[in-house]
This record gives structure tokens, sequence and C-alpha cells, in this order.
């Protein structure tokens, strides 16, 4: 029975869509059925693997015109896509009862069917990413060991307990992983002193390191291990894979 | 007579809040009284100038409970700080006739004192961006070299557009530059073609190179001149100060 993981930070270019593709297509690779669903209207998550404006997409699901749309990219590897009329769906969907759990119900017929279902969040805390969190067990947030990015986690932490109250019990933050790591950087050790202090177990061992293979893979529309599987990248998600694996 | 100048991109973390401080503070340093407007509810480039939940704060000059509040940072260079209530913004003047105009009404007292007016955007296309929009004549949008940094980019053009059609016929995309560049890369000619071929002049000459010294100042609540002025940040900032002002 899948577990469902959102990824989430509301701070941009964090690596968010970087790591649902690839923590993705790393679990996946170790023989876990994986399915990565776009809940971002930049689609970014989609285009990276190659999926552009893909009809119907989450937003026709969203709206109550079918069922979740899931494309195969590769073996063991799944696609729900976006498109950037997602944009509106916040207004649309803005008087609907029970707005926040409509992706839980899409989701509810595919949990059996996979291993993992990761659903990549946009940079804000609205109703898409108030969807993923009720319908997800566990949250992930990747960030950088920067100031700038401490000082946004309080907020997510208030949302996700907020949603714990109300709407999904069942929700918890399990994962943080540091992204963009630059060893040439001081590890800012107010980042690393405050992250252990608050999160303990939960922080990952495994530090996605820079590295321009996972920028540039995209272009190919493709995950990091098709791309460039030698890479720093290759090897720092890989290790991300197993350490999400010896943790279920 | 201030120029009012919006950093955008929907994109996250590709260095508006950073360019904000660094080029206003750089113009400073050349002698130009700078405004740094902050309309994030992420309120990134108020922390990163050490003011933390300031009060009043653009929030309640926005919801008509006063003027502007302006805090005086350093010797030309002055902050309209934000807070975390920006957040309901959207929701609480959903429904107020001519809400686009608000921020425009707010800084036309203050467009004499200054020379620029800088307004950092948050990572979206909402009412706090088409504010900010609608208030300005000109557009900056600082992007990295990246490939799904150009797949976000028509749609901000769009809105630019539609702003200049109904709102705002002065607003024009004016300057765009690229942020932490990393020269071991091999320049994305992807991106640095259609750039060009799109913008042509437009595009800054100066290109802001990845260097950690930036991402460390907003610690010490300093811009990148104060905490490292031998850094490269601080070389391309001023850099990117002198192109600004040869353009006016
Ligand atoms: N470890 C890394 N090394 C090098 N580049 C990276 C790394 N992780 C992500 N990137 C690049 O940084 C940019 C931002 O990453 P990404 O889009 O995954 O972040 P995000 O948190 O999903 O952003 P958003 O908030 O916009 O959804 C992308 O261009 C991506 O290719
Ligand atoms: N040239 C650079 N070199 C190194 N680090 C940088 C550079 N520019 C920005 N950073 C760091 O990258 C992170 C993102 O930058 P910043 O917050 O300025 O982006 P942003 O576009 O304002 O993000 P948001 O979309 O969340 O508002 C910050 O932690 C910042 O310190
Ligand atoms: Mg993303
Ligand atoms: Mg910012």
């Amino acid at each position: 029975m899948g577990k469902i993981i959102a990824i989430s930070n509301h701070k941009g270019g964090v690596g968010k869509t970087t790591s649902a593709i690839n923590l993705g297509a790393g679990l996946a690779r170790k023989g876990k059925k994986c399915l990565l669903v776009d809940v971002d209207p930049q689609a970014n998550l989609s285009q990276s693997l190659g999926v552009f404006d893909h009809q119907p997409s989450i937003y026709n699901a969203l709206k109550g015109e079918g069922g979740l749309e899931v494309l195969k990219v590769q073996k063991k590897m799944y696609l729900v896509p976006a498109t950037g009329d997602l944009g509106g769906v916040e207004q649309e969907l803005a008087a609907e009862a029970g707005r926040e759990f409509i992706l839980k119900e899409l989701l509810q017929p595919l949990m059996d069917d996979f291993d993992y279902i990761f659903i990549d969040c946009p940079p804000s805390l609205g109703l898409l990413t108030i969807n993923a969190f009720t319908a997800a067990q566990e949250v992930y947030i990747p960030m950088q060991a920067q100031y700038l990015a401490m000082q946004g986690i309080g907020k997510l932490l208030g949302l996700v307990e907020k949603i714990q109250k109300r709407l999904n019990p069942d929700i918890a933050i399990t994962g943080i992983f540091i992204t963009q790591f630059d060893r040439r950087k001081v590890l800012n050790r107010y980042v690393l002193e405050t992250l252990e202090s608050h999160f303990g177990d939960k922080v990952f061992k495994t530090r996605i390191r820079n590295n321009v293979s996972l920028a540039e893979a995209p272009n190919e529309g493709l995950d990091i291990f098709s791309y460039h599987p030698a890479s720093n990248g290759a090897f720092d998600y890989g290790k991300l894979a197993k350490e999400v694996i010896s943790r279920s």
C-alpha cells in the first residue's frame, strides 16, 4: 500500500521538483513503483519529463471532469501531469465544499498500485498545497542550508499542524533534507544546528550537492540517472533513495 | 523623479530579493537615493536587512490603515517592510474596487524623494505582483541560465502585456539579467540565445555569479558591500548598478 509523500517548501527554487523526479527515479531503479503527481501551475515536473500541456491534466480531475490521468514515464515511474490552467483552480474552487479533499479522493483508487506517491507542491501554502497535505501521510521538506531558508520554516510547520488538527490527523513531517549543498561554503552552522534541534532524526543524513547535471537533465526530459549516471547528482539521489527505503 | 522598477519572476529562488538589496545598495553607494519596497508575504527582503515583524508594515498600508512606513537602512537606502500578514491580502482585497492600484497610490507621494524605487515581488503572478506592475514604469527580470527558467518566462510576459493594455500603459520590461551564474557550467546555449533573440538590448551584459557571500550576507542583515566588499558578489552588483545608471 503506497505511501503518499508531499514534497513541499513555500520557499522557491529549493529543489522540490528536482527531488520529486530524482528521488522517484532513484526509488524506481531500486524496484519501487513510483507515481509523481504535479500540482504546481508552473508544471515544472511535467516539463522536466518532456510532458507539455498534456490534456487531460490534473486540473481537469480537480475540477471534477474525470479521474487522474496517469502516464508511464519509464519502468516503475509514472506521472500525473499538470498544466498552466491549474493557476485558476484556487479561485474556481473557492466556494466548493470539501475543496481540500479533492486530491485525496482522486488518489484513493491509486494507492494500492504504487509503493510511493510523491506530490510536487508549488512554492506557496494555498489550496493546492493544502490538498497535497490533506491527501498525504508524510511531508518531506527540501531546503537549502541558508539563512533565508530557515526563516520560512515556521510557517510551513504551522500549516501542517493546522491540517493535522482539522483535515488529516495522519499527516506528519517525516523528512527534511539539505539541497544544493556546496561543500566549499561553511555549512551555515545556525541552519544545521536549528534543523537538528527541531527535527532530530527526521533530518536525512544525505545532502544533495550542487551539481550542474541536475540543472541540465530537464533540458533532455530525463532524470539524473538516465542523463548522467556517473554524476554527483545521481550518486546523491541514489543515496537519498536508499535512506528513504531504510526508513520504511 | 524616481523610476519605479518591479523586480519580478514567478519562478522561485532566482535572486529577486538578493538583487533588490544589492542593486539598491550598489546604486546608493554611487549616490542614488533608493527605496526598497517589500511586497512578498515571505518578507525575505525585510528579514535580510534585519527587520522582523515591523509594525506597521506594507500590509497595513495596503489595507488602507495609513501611508507607507519608510525606514532608513543606511545612507541613501530605505525600506518599506513587509510582514507575514501580507499573505492574507489577496483574499481580503478580493472584492475591493481598484485593488490593483493601491500600491501605485501609496507610492505617488514618495516618487520625488528617491532616484530609484525597487519593488521586490513574490514568486507568483497574483494581486501583489499585479500591484507592483501597475505602480511601476519598468520591470527587471532576474533569471538563471537554466532550462526551467525559460519555461516560465512566457507567462510573465503575458501578464505585463495584459497590465499594459488594461491598467498601466507605461509598464515595460526593460531589463533581464542572469543570476547565480556558474562559469564552470556550459552556459545553457538555448537559454542565452532565446534571451537575446527575444529581448536583445534589454539583457544586461553583467551576469551575477554564484557567490557564497551573497547567501551569507542576510545572516548579518547586511548588503554585500557592507558584508564582504572584496567579494565577487559585491563586484558584480557594483557592475550591474553602473550598467543600470548608464541606461537612464
Ligand atoms: N542540487 C542541485 N544542483 C544544481 N542545480 C539544482 C539542484 N537542485 C535544483 N537545481 C536547479 O535549481 C533550479 C530550482 O530547482 P527546482 O525547480 O527543483 O526547485 P523548486 O523548489 O521545485 O522550485 P519552485 O519553488 O519554483 O517549484 C532548477 O533550475 C534546477 O534545475
Ligand atoms: N548570486 C548568488 N550566489 C549565491 N547565492 C545566491 C545568489 N543569489 C541568491 N542567492 C541565494 O539563493 C537563495 C534564493 O535567493 P533569493 O531569495 O534572492 O531569490 P528570490 O527570487 O527572491 O526567491 P523567492 O522567489 O523565494 O522570493 C537565497 O538563499 C540567496 O541568499
Ligand atoms: Mg518546483
Ligand atoms: Mg524573494
